[in-house]
């Protein structure tokens, strides 16, 4: 099993990897990589090799294997249907946004509980009333959801995504979402990122 | 010197403490703030006295002195301001956000290329043109600079901030920024985080 941070390069290296797969590039080294995600060479193949792929002293890397490895391990090649509830500020700004969709992830509905927002389509997505989500879910068998909505309604909505069959949760409310049994979480706390980084300000020598 | 999930996780501690404060309580042992968080209660203990702070037997943590000494390390007692660049659809949702203020960072000026945005205000926050950006941060001398501006554009306007003496950017494009020398960097992509959520999902049971 991969650790936390392990998965978190290799999500940055198919990043990278991508990019310059577009711009017609075909191998590069290590060191090359590694500087692209800021991240030692050693690492870099040791991560690589623990894929299965192994540079090729002078030429490096096949960009075109390590994304399929990447891609294979990271369940990018398979289509993930994705919801989005609460269309707020931060809802609208991420059913705008194209980079999920470039790596598989495709946002299908969108939920919300203020009448004024029901019925409306914002980067192309129609968004739905809450009181409907049950029964969109079981149409659409999305597999994943991200969550936008105030902190002391996540719990709530989360429990109602698990029954109905959701797989998986990215939630943007600042609170630590726990669910027990099958259903995966990752949280993510926009203002405790602003805190590292005044950490590390604070700390600099 | 903190690693980086330690900072992570006395950021997490520091907000659920500051909610248990606002709701009265005045005392938690390490067991209900390990839940909180999804920290087992061990490591908890350990992070709390590597603060010089140890729970009493039976009454548990004073609440304030674990939030003074966190607020300490973390600098959330300083008043940081903080600039905005970018005001696009993720520029928008982050101005209108109130998590930045309520630990003490202030976003004091926004700045965009678009003329369309310029001298509009969002979230209270002015917009200003990019072309006046130096002058302006040469007023304002903000610590930090928040990144909301396409990938291909990120290195470029971070080392503009480099040269008007930000100390440290959180940047949101989907590209590893690395500054040399005295500028921290937290780079933060959403995009990896839905896929790290798909890789947890793919590899569970
Ligand atoms: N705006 C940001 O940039 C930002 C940054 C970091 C974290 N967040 C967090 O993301 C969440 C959303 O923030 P926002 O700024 O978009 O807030 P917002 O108030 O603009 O939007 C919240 C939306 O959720 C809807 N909603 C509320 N309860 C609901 C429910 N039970 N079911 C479905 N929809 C519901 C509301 O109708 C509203 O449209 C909050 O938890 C916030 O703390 C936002
Ligand atoms: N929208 C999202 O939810 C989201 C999610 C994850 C990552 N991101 C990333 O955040 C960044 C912003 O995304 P967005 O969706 O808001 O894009 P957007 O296109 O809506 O906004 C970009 C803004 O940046 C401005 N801009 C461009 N070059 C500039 C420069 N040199 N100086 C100042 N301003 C400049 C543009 O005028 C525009 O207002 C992108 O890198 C994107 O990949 C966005």
């Amino acid at each position: 099993k991969l650790s936390r941070p392990t998965v978190g390069r290799l999500s940055l290296y198919y990043r990278e990897l991508n990019r310059l797969h577009t711009s017609g590039k075909t191998h590069l080294n290590s060191t090359q990589l590694g500087s692209l995600v800021d991240v030692s060479p050693a690492v870099v193949r040791r991560d690589l090799s623990m894929l299965g792929t192994i540079g090729q002293r002078g030429i490096g890397y096949s960009i075109t294997k390590v994304i399929e490895k990447i891609g294979l391990v990271m369940g990018s090649g398979v289509h993930w249907q994705v919801v989005l509830i609460g269309v707020g500020s931060l809802g609208n700004a991420l059913l705008r946004y194209r980079g999920f969709e470039q790596l598989g992830f495709r946002l299908v509905a969108a939920f919300d509980q203020d009448p004024t927002k029901v019925g409306t389509a914002i980067g192309g997505v129609i968004v739905h009333d809450t009181e409907l989500m049950a029964a969109r879910l079981a149409e659409l068998q999305p597999e994943l959801a991200i969550l936008a909505v105030p902190a002391d309604q996540a719990a709530t909505v989360a429990a109602t995504l698990k029954s109905c069959g959701i797989s998986g949760i990215l939630n943007f409310a600042p609170t630590t979402l726990r669910l027990p049994g099958s259903c995966a979480v990752v949280n993510v706390d926009l203002a405790s990122e602003l805190q590292r980084l005044a950490f590390s300000v604070q700390h600099r020598s």
